[in-house]
Order: structure tokens, then sequence, then C-alpha cells
């Protein structure tokens, strides 16, 4: 379903460069379940952005279920982004003047869905996330780990078909965490893919295959033994 | 040096109240290591908010430094901010049209520091989390993980007598995090009072207290005994 060849991104700062990515393959199936690692600042986030169509690459091919997406119009990233892929954002991106209910329920606006249906999904997915109480609160009047769910939530409602997560678990207690990680587990049976970025091991230990970054590039690609 | 009194916290939203903070008592002196658990909403970025002369509480006494903070004018805890308390935000709280060494700077503006000596201990505030090189570099040109950096920096440039710390790795791979608690080890070495609140157990062992919270209040207090 995804297949990367020598992804390379560089930010130009002035004359200065920094290279995010420097030659990054990969290819993941439908179904699979893969934990990216790696320090700060090795290239995660970037690739991530990639991956969702969210950001392009300074050279190399992103191959989406067959399709270049290069040659993609931005509708039709937009398209893939709406119906296809559900994103956890690292920095969560809620929208600050809307409800928890209302940020969970706008991708699916996107689906061309009923409001019934998008409201009674997203009540579903605040359910799942543990936070249907929550659903009336904006953004700054939940704590750091509810916002992180309801950005969790919002990328569950849209039944996607691949699951990018970006640090998902990194504002909860380890109690949430093991819920969200039994979530992801309940969706990848059924079939979806899942990419997840973390840096806690024990969260890399529910995936199938684990691939670190360093530096722009991935170091380690191997099938997780013990689960 | 803290000493709180019944604190409780209420939110107001329309007919129905949420009670963030239901009565929480500490005595915490200085040079205490106190890490702060508990699960997602359980309050403790609330409590550190009113530790941090950022928030006050719907009733019961917090006394900083044999003064009740309630009866601090709104001058009084500016003042008691920018000299006394570095605050690492859940959420960094970075200001995004500046770059790296400017928003490290800003705190220390409000103590009436020199250019050339807020300048100078900005770097060396960012040398110490490994961001020299990303000085320039605004917020968004930042991995999650470089902005929670920054926050960290931002609050040691001002060379407080206390640090309150919310999730400070939570963004972080296991080596910089390790760098990241030897800062706040040794800082503590030196006499500063550390609260830090985290959902990592490896990253509470480094404190000497662990507090744990639920529904709004301590339910446990203990000295940490391997170390
Ligand atoms: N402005 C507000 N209005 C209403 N409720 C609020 C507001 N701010 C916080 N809350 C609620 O207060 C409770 C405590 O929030 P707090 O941010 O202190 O939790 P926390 O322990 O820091 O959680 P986390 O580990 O997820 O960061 C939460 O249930 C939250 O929904
Ligand atoms: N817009 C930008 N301009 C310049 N440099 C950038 C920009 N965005 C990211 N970078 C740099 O690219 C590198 C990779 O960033 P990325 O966000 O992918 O890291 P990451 O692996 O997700 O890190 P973390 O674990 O801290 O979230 C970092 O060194 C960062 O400073
Ligand atoms: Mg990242
Ligand atoms: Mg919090």
């Amino acid at each position: 379903i995804i297949k990367t060849v020598d992804i390379t991104k560089v930010y130009g700062m002035g004359d200065i460069q920094v290279a995010a990515l420097n030659g990054v393959n990969i290819d993941i199936h439908q179904g699979e379940f893969v934990a990216i690692m790696g320090a700060s600042g090795s290239g995660k986030s970037t690739f991530m952005n990639i991956l969702g169509c969210l950001d392009a690459p300074t050279s190399g091919d992103y191959i989406l279920e067959s399709i270049p997406v290069a040659r993609m119009t931005k509708n039709e990233k937009a398209k893939i982004r709406s119906q296809k892929i559900g994103f956890v954002f690292q920095g969560f991106n809620l929208l600050s003047r809307t409800s928890a209910l209302e940020n969970v329920e706008l991708p699916m606006m996107y689906q061309g869905l009923p409001g019934h249906v998008r409201h009674e999904r997203a009540l579903e997915a605040l359910r799942a996330v543990g936070l249907e109480k929550r659903y009336d609160h904006k953004p700054n009047e939940l704590s750091g780990g509810q916002q992180q769910r309801v950005a969790i939530a919002r990328a569950l409602a849209t039944h996607p078909s691949m699951i990018l997560a970006d640090e998902p678990t990194g504002n909860l207690d380890s109690k949430t965490s093991i819920e969200i990680m039994a979530i992801f587990q309940r969706l990848n049976d059924q079939g979806i893919t899942i990419v997840l970025v973390t840096h806690e091991n024990d969260i890399a230990q529910y995936a199938k295959r684990n691939v670190v970054f360093r530096d722009g590039r991935i170091i380690k690609d191997m099938m997780v033994t013990t689960r």
C-alpha cells in the first residue's frame, strides 16, 4: 500500500540547508502494524507528513496504493486524506474555538456524510477514547491527555483504511495508553494499516514491525518477535 | 517553600461544574525533587498552574515562601514568576513568530537583564539541551521534541530557585530524556526545588519523592526508595 523510494526532504533557511530526510526507502503492505522510533529530530514527523500527503518530498517517489503521489492533483490528495487516512498529529492540531465533538466531526464533512451520521460516529469515537463526558469542552478546557485523545478520536471517526499516528500516547498515563493501544490493535486485527511513531519501547511492542530512524534515514527495520 | 491547604478548583460550564481539584494538601521544602503522577484528567496541570501563580484556586490557601499568594498583587505574582519560578508547560506555549533563541530570552527581559547577558544565557541553555545549532529556527521549523527542549531551556535560562515542569519528556526519545533528567538532577543537587509531572515510572524514579493524583486529590505521597 505504501512504497517510498529514496525520499529526501531538505529545508532551506537562508543559505543554510537542513536535511530532514536523507533517502528513505520502505514498503508497507495493507494490514501491517509498524512502529517508528528514533531520536528527537531524526525525521519521523517529516516522514509521516509525506506519508499522509500533507507535504511533498524534495526528491524521491512516494507511491500510495500504486499511484505516484507526485502526480496527484491537490483535490485528489485531499480526497485520499479525508477518505483513506486518519492522521493523529504530534501537536494535536485541534481547532481552538470549537468543541471536542465538532473537532472530531470535521474530517467527516469532507466525506459528505449527513449531520446525524457525523454526530453519531463522533460520539462513538469519543466514547472509545473515554471522553464522551467532555464532548462539549473546547481544547483549552481539556487536559493535555484529553486533547491528545480528541485528536485520536478525530482520526478514527472517518473509519480510515490507514492510520498514521505521531506519538499518540506521549501525554497519556500508562492505563490510558494501554486502552488506546488496545483500540489500535483491534483496528489492525480488522485489517487497517497502522503506522505509529513512538519513543517508548513498551508502545512499540504492540506493533508487528519496528523501524528506527537516525539522521533522516532508516537504520533498522525488523519484525517484533515477542507478541 | 510550598504549602497548600485544601486547594479546590471548579470550572463552571453553563450550569455544569467540573471539579478539577478536590482538596489538595501538600508541603514541599526548598531543595526537594517531587514527581507527580496520575491519570489523564486527574488535575496535575491544574495544580501546577496554581503552584506557578498562573491560576488561582476556587478555595483553599497557597502559601509560597511564607506569603499567602491570594494576598499578592498582580505585579507581585508576575515578579515571583519571572524571578523565582521556571515553568515548562505541557503544551510548550512557545511564541510562533520568534526564534528559539528569542523564545528562551523572553522571561529574562522581565528580570531586567541586559541584552548581552540574556543572549549569552539563552545560548548556554540551548546548548545544555542540545539545540544550539537550531537557535534561529522558529517553533514550526523544529521537531516536537526540539520544541519541548526550547520550552525547557526557557525555564532554565532565568536561573530560577524552583522549576515546575509539566511532562517535560513527553515528546523525547529515551537518550534525550536521560540527558534532560541529568540536567534536572544536577540543578537539584545545587539546591533548586523541582516539581515535575510525568506519566513514566522511569522518569519518576529520578525524583526523591512521588505524589499520585486521582480525581483532583492526592491519594499517595511517598519517598522514592531505590536511588
Ligand atoms: N477551562 C476548563 N473548563 C472546564 N474543565 C476544565 C478546564 N480545564 C481543565 N478542565 C478539566 O479539569 C480536569 C483536570 O485537568 P488537568 O489539565 O489538570 O489534568 P491533568 O492531570 O494535567 O491531565 P493530563 O495528564 O491529561 O495532562 C480535566 O478533567 C479537564 O477536562
Ligand atoms: N520547516 C523547517 N525548517 C527547517 N528545519 C526543519 C523544519 N521542520 C523540521 N525541521 C528540522 O528537520 C529535522 C527533523 O524534524 P522532525 O520533526 O521530522 O523530527 P522528529 O523525528 O519527528 O523529532 P521528534 O521526535 O522530536 O518529534 C529536525 O532537525 C528539525 O529541526
Ligand atoms: Mg516528531
Ligand atoms: Mg496535564
